[in-house]
């Protein structure tokens, strides 16, 4: 038996709005000590690495590791259901064909069930190699997102270069140029601070396509943690709330 | 021009 149960729906609809575009289906690991997802997009280009622990939950069961096949799309449709202040509940037997999905509205004697059927999927066994970032630069999450919307119409790459007195973003193409540059405040821990922690300085160009899918995240916390790397997959990190967290890797562009 | 790497090989487990 497992079962999962959220009082709030909202952070379970943020989550889905956050893969959904990137993701068509996943394989969510279900163990006692909570949910994983770790997927390529179809092109292989980025990794999605998604955690929820089971002590995040308010309710939170799970008496056999189970591997669930799941359509990122049908599932999204289901919690487009479900209205923020809605209870959640996810629940599936044993060796499960479908799953469960129940919304509790407060205050109000109407449960909504839905049942989604699971999906066969390829076992793709994929590990993240651990790396040591020459640059961990946390700011704003809502800041980020405005940066990748505004630069994305300028040019197909964002170049984030980084230094110690902070972080700079451009972008070129036929019509000109753009360019963002933060520096790093005084104050660290507040939502709207920027920090970074540097060992080398890096420049490095990234997909604007892939950069757009990664800020559906924005809802999810008020700061964003990019770690960069020369030839290694960017990091592109959003906690979510107290419960987990979720990570995008995106290799940057290399020069032909 | 600029090209964009599988990641396939870096994250893939054998």
């Amino acid at each position: 038996m497992f079962e999962a149960r959220l009082t709030q729906s909202a952070i379970l609809k943020k989550v889905l709005d956050a893969i959904k575009d990137l993701l068509t289906e996943a394989t969510f690991e279900c163990t006692d000590s909570g949910i994983q997802v770790q997927a390529m997009d179809n092109a292989h280009v980025s990794l999605v690495s998604m955690n929820l622990r089971s002590d995040g939950f308010d309710k939170y069961r799970c008496d056999r590791n189970l591997s669930m096949g799941m359509s990122i799309a049908v599932m999204s449709k289901i919690l487009k259901c479900a209205t923020t202040n809605d209870t959640v509940t996810m629940r599936a037997v044993d060796n499960p064909d479908t799953i469960e999905f129940m919304f509790d509205t407060p205050g109000k004697d109407v449960q909504a069930q839905y049942e989604m059927k699971l999906i066969n999927m390829d076992q793709e066994h994929l590990g993240i190699p651990e790396t040591v970032y020459s640059c961990v630069v946390k700011m704003p999450s809502q800041e980020f997102a405005r940066i990748v919307r505004d630069l994305s119409q300028f040019g197909e790459n964002i170049t984030i270069a980084c230094t110690k007195e902070g972080i700079k973003f451009s972008a070129a193409g036929d019509t000109g140029t753009a360019n963002v540059k933060l520096a790093q405040t005084a104050d660290s821990g507040e939502s709207d601070s920027v920090t970074i922690e540097m060992q080398e300085s890096v420049k490095l160009s990234f997909s604007c396509r892939y950069l757009n899918f990664f800020i559906k995240a924005t809802p999810l916390c008020e700061q964003v943690q990019l770690s960069l790397s020369n030839d290694v997959p960017l990091v592109c990190e959003f906690n979510i709330g107290e419960i987990g967290h979720i990570k995008y890797y995106l290799a940057p562009k290399i020069e032909d | 021009g600029k090209s964009q790497k599988n990641l396939l090989q870096y994250f893939k487990i054998n």
